[in-house]
């Protein structure tokens, strides 16, 4: 009798404990990302710290569960509950439900709800001809004119470099050989071999390109890092009138890239599913990179419907060669103006 | 998920070179909050 007693006051004490473990563990995270916003509002960096869970991410296979949510979120739903999912949905992430181009009862999945089109005029094009608008809704995380040795920096303490995010760029070998001459102006000391990898390694480390005429400006490379938060619009517009010569599929993993993410895991943006769009604009070079996360893990592009990302494969190595295609007609590739819809990242 | 750009554009012809009237400069701030079609630079 006082055995039985003593066990079922040893069930809820544990329980009891599991509980109270977890909710200490929850509000020390809440502490945490209060004090981490409170010192960005001061201006403060966040620095990169990798942790035990940036460590298990990897282990666990975030493809499958990216595709599993997408089927989940693709699944049919009733008539009479889709605007209580979407309104919940909504409420969740702040998502606009006025600016949906359709009343909800059409939308028949989340996934479907997800890449939303939206009404007419919710999003007016800057008219200004001189400027770059922005291809997404979202929050601007980084942005500058890149440096020597060609580094986007994703926190402080740890920076990618862009010649992988991007694969190897057909840009920077033929403005090397192109300029050729100015370069080895500006480096008097560099010899001229004529070999395109010692000309790919001098534009790798000077970002600047000098223009032929000498009236002209001089040229320099810049970026543009945009977050886009679950209940933004997903759809991707083109931020300027541009060519788009070339897409590149490079067949990643897929973490989480909120900002959490950014801050423990390193190569983020250069290990996950992405899509590369590359191309020239009045001013020179153009590329679009669209980066994949574990639930919006694939990305559907309107100018090639038949590519399909985010696919099961029975071995994926991270270090092979990003699938790549040329637009034809080769040198002019597609025409896209500023602001037509490119792209949508999908649920899973 | 996130969109990366990286494009050419004009910069001083000299360092510390202001009039250049044709530089690149973004708009936007870090943190900031945008939409489609909003300028980024100009």
């Amino acid at each position: 009798s006082s055995r039985s007693e003593g066990n079922s006051y040893l069930v809820p004490g544990a329980t009891m404990a599991t509980i109270v473990m977890l909710g200490a563990l929850h509000a020390r995270r809440l502490y945490d990302d209060k004090k981490l916003e409170e010192a960005r509002d001061k201006g403060a960096e966040l620095e990169f710290q990798p942790d035990v869970k940036a460590t298990f991410l990897r282990l666990l296979p975030l493809r499958s569960i990216s595709r599993f949510w997408g089927s989940l979120t693709g699944m049919e739903l009733p008539i009479w509950l889709r605007p209580h999912v979407y309104r919940a949905w909504a409420r969740a992430f702040h998502s606009n439900l006025e600016e949906a181009a359709k009343p909800l009862e059409e939308y028949a999945s989340l996934r479907e709800f997800f890449v939303r089109t939206l009404k007419e005029d919710c999003r007016p094009i800057h008219s200004d001809p001189c400027c770059l608008i922005s291809p997404v809704d979202g929050t601007v995380l980084r942005f500058g004119e890149l440096k020597e040795g060609m580094m986007i920096e994703q926190v402080k303490g740890f920076s990618y470099s862009v010649s992988s995010l991007l694969g190897t760029s057909s840009f920077l070998t033929v403005k090397a050989e192109e300029d050729v001459q100015q370069e080895s102006i500006v480096q008097e000391k560099t010899p001229r071999d004529g070999n395109k990898k010692s000309w790919w390694r001098i534009a790798l480390a000077s970002p600047k390109v000098r223009d032929p005429m000498p009236t002209c400006p001089m040229k320099g490379l810049f970026y543009c890092v945009l977050y886009l938060h679950p209940g933004d619009y997903h759809r991707i517009h083109s931020p300027v009138d541009w060519n788009v010569l070339a897409r590149r599929h490079f067949s990643g993993r897929l973490f989480p890239v909120n900002e959490r993410a950014t801050r423990t895991i390193g190569n983020l943006y250069v290990e996950n599913e992405r899509v590369v769009l590359e191309g020239r604009w009045e001013e020179g070079f153009m590329a679009m990179a669209a980066i994949g996360a574990t639930n919006i893990g694939s990305i559907e592009l309107f100018i090639e419907p038949a590519l399909r990302t985010n696919r099961p494969k029975k071995k994926l190595l991270h270090s092979e060669p990003p699938e790549e295609r040329i637009y034809e007609p080769e040198g002019v590739g597609v025409m896209l103006k500023k602001g037509d819809e490119i792209a949508a990242f999908n649920m899973g | 998920s996130t969109v990366v750009l990286v494009f050419q554009a004009p910069i001083p012809k000299l360092a510390g070179d202001k009039s250049a009237s044709s530089e690149f400069k973004f708009s936007v701030g870090r943190g900031d909050r945008i939409r489609v079609g909003e300028p980024l630079g100009r």
